[in-house]
C-alpha cells in the first residue's frame, strides 16, 4: 500500500541522489511526487542539475545526460532489491568516453557487491575492455547466430588495432 | 540464487543449440549489427514468462520460432531453458526441495507455448511467480532492451511511478 | 542557394556570440556529453522558423534564452543569424534581389519573437517559405534530430507518408 | 495532388532499393503503399531483406538494421530533392565499425553529387576520421558552450590515442 510505496520513495530517492553525483562527478538531482497528494495515484518527476547547471526538468538535458540519469535512477531501484540478473542493452550507444568510464566503474562496484550476473551488449571499445569476460555473436552462415567465447587477450589485439 | 546457464533452440536466429554459460561479474556480448544480440535478451525474457508478442518485436508469439532463411527452411519448435541455482533454497515454496531448477519453455507452431520445470509441466504463473520472488522476470527493469533507457526518461510522470512500485 | 554562416548569441548555452561556418562537404561536430552539440542544431532549425517549443526540448520558446548558470545570470535576449548565399537566384520573388541574404531570428522575455531579413522585419511565414522553397526548413527531413532516426522505423505507416509528400 | 505522391512514390522507392542494397551490400528492400487505394489516406510499409534473410517488415530487424534502413529512405526522399543543408546528430550511435564505415561512404558520396553542406554530430572516432573538418564544442566554463575549429592533424592523434 501506501506506507510502502512511500518507504521506497525515501529510500530510492536518497539512493538515486548518491548515485547520480557519483556518475556526473558533482550537481545534485532529487525525485519528486506530483500531481497527487496520494502516493498511489502520484507522477514521479525528476530534477537534476548536471554540475554547474542549474536545475531543471530532464527534458532540457542533453541525450547523454539524460541517460546517465537514468541509469542512476535504475541502479537506485536496483540496489534495494539485487536481481540476480541484469541485462544492459547498449545502453552506453549515447555516452562520451568519460561518461562510458564512469558507467563501467558503476558497473563494476555494483557486480562486487551484489554478485549479480551482469549481461553488457555493445559496439563501444572502451566498454568491452572493461569486461571480466566477452562472448561473440557472429553470423558466419548468414541469418543463422552462433556464440563464440572471444579470449580476452585476441578482444585487447582487436581494440588495439582499432 | 542464482542464473548459472541459458540454452536456445530454434529461437529466432539460434537454429542451432546454443548455450550462453553466466556468471558473476560483467559478460560483454559483442558482434556486428544484426547478428543476434537483442535475440539473446528476448530469449531470456521469454523463459521467465513474457506474454507479449509485441515486447518480443513480433506481431504473434510465434515469430520466435526459426522463422527460414534463404538456405534453410524455417522450424517448427522454439525451445529455451534457464538453469536456476538454489542451493541457498530462497526459491519459492513450488520449488523448495530442488538445488537446481531447469525452466524450459517451448512453442510449437499453431500448438501454443507450455512450460516446465525440471521435466514436469508447470503453469505460466508459478514460472512468473518464481521470477517475480528473485527480483526478477520478463518486465523487471533490471532487463534494459536496447533503446529502452530513454524511455525511463521520455514517460510520464504517472507511468514512472511503476518502477517504485517495483521497489516496494 | 547555399548557407554560409550560423551566428548564435545568448541562445541556450551559447550565451556568447558564436559562428559556425558551414561549407560544403562533410563537417564533423564533437565533444562531451552535455556540451551543446544539438542545442547548435536546434538554433538552426529555430531560425528557419520552428514553431514548437516542444520540438525544442523546452515547455515555451523562451526556454530558448540563456537561461544562466551558478555563475552567471540569466539573459533576456537570445538571437540567432543564418546567412543564405543567393547568387544564383534561385531564393522566392520576396528575397529574389538580394546577393547575400541574412536571416535574424530574435526573442525577448515576456516580448515574444520576430524575424527580420537584411534588417528588415518580415513575417514569419515569408522565413518559412524561403526555407519550404529551398527543400529546407525547421520541419525538414533533412535535418535528423538525436534520437530521431528510429521514429522513421517506429511510426504508423500512415503517419511515414508524410516524407514522400516531402519528396512530391 | 494525386498524381504527384504516386510519381515521388515511385521515384523514392526506385532510390530506397538502390541505396538499400548499397548500405547492406546485397540484399533488396522496397516500399508498399498499404491500406487504402487512394495514395492520399493510404500508409507506407516498408519491407526490407538484408543479405541472406527473408523479407520481412522492419520491426524485426535489429537496431542496427532498422538505422541503416531509416538512412536509406531519408537519403532516397533528400535525393529527390536536395537541400542546402543535411544534419545528422548522432546517427552513427547504434552502428557497429563495418556500418559505420558504409554509412559515411554514402554521406561522402551523396554531398560530392549535391554539393549539400553536412553536419555530422558523432562521438564515434570512426566517424570523425572520414569528416573533411571538425569543430569541437566545449563547456571550458561549465554550462557555457564555446565553438573551437579542431586542427585535423591534432584529430588523428586524439584517435591515434583512443
Ligand atoms: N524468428 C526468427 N527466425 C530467424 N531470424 C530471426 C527471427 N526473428 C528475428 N530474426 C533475425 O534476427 C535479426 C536481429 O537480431 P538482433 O536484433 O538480435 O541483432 P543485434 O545483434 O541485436 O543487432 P544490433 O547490433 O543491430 O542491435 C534480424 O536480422 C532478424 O532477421
Ligand atoms: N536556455 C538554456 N540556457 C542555458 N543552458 C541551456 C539552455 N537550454 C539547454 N541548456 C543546456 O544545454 C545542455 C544540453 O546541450 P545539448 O543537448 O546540446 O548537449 P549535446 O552536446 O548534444 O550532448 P550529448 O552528446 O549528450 O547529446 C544541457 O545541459 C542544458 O543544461
Ligand atoms: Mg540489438
Ligand atoms: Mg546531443
Amino acid at each position: 500500500g501506501r506506507a510502502r510505496l512511500l518507504d521506497a520513495f525515501e529510500l530510492v530517492n536518497e539512493r538515486f541522489g548518491v548515485l547520480f553525483t557519483k556518475l556526473f562527478g558533482g550537481g545534485s538531482a532529487r525525485l519528486e511526487l506530483i500531481g497527487s497528494s496520494d502516493p498511489l495515484e502520484a507522477g514521479l518527476e525528476i530534477m537534476a542539475s548536471p554540475p554547474g547547471k542549474k536545475l531543471q526538468t530532464i527534458s532540457l538535458l542533453s541525450g547523454g545526460e539524460q541517460t546517465m540519469t537514468a541509469i542512476a535512477l535504475l541502479f537506485a531501484v536496483f540496489m534495494t532489491n539485487p536481481a540476480p540478473i541484469c541485462v544492459l542493452d547498449e545502453v552506453d550507444a549515447p555516452l562520451d568516453e568519460a561518461n562510458v568510464n564512469r558507467f563501467c566503474g558503476m558497473v563494476s562496484e555494483i557486480a562486487e557487491q551484489t554478485g549479480t550476473a551482469f549481461l553488457v551488449i555493445t559496439h563501444n571499445p572502451v566498454t568491452m575492455a572493461r569486461m571480466d569476460r566477452l562472448f561473440g555473436v557472429t553470423m558466419a552462415e548468414r541469418g543463422i547466430s552462433q556464440l563464440l567465447s572471444v579470449d580476452l587477450q585476441a578482444a585487447a589485439k582487436m581494440r588495439a588495432a582499432e | 540464487v542464482n542464473f548459472t546457464k541459458l540454452k536456445l533452440l530454434g529461437f529466432k536466429s539460434f537454429v542451432e543449440p546454443t548455450e550462453l554459460p553466466i556468471r558473476t561479474g560483467l559478460t560483454g556480448i559483442v558482434g556486428p549489427n544484426g547478428c543476434g544480440k537483442s535475440n539473446l535478451v528476448e530469449a531470456l525474457r521469454w523463459v521467465m514468462g513474457e506474454t507479449s508478442a509485441k515486447r518480443m518485436r513480433g506481431s504473434g508469439m510465434e515469430d520466435v520460432i526459426f522463422n527460414g532463411t534463404t538456405d534453410r527452411p524455417a522450424r517448427n519448435i522454439a525451445e529455451v531453458h534457464l538453469a536456476v541455482n538454489n542451493s541457498d533454497r530462497k526459491a519459492p515454496a513450488a520449488f523448495a526441495d530442488f538445488d537446481e531448477i531447469d525452466i524450459t519453455r517451448r512453442i510449437e507452431r499453431n500448438k501454443g507455448s507450455n512450460y516446465r520445470a525440471n521435466g514436469k509441466e508447470v503453469r505460466a504463473r508459478d514460472v512468473q511467480l518464481l521470477f517475480a520472488d528473485l527480483a526478477s522476470g520478463a518486465g523487471s527493469s533490471a532487463l534494459v532492451g536496447q533503446g529502452k533507457i530513454g524511455a525511463l526518461i521520455n514517460a510520464k510522470a504517472t507511468e514512472r511511478r511503476s518502477i517504485l512500485e517495483e521497489a516496494a
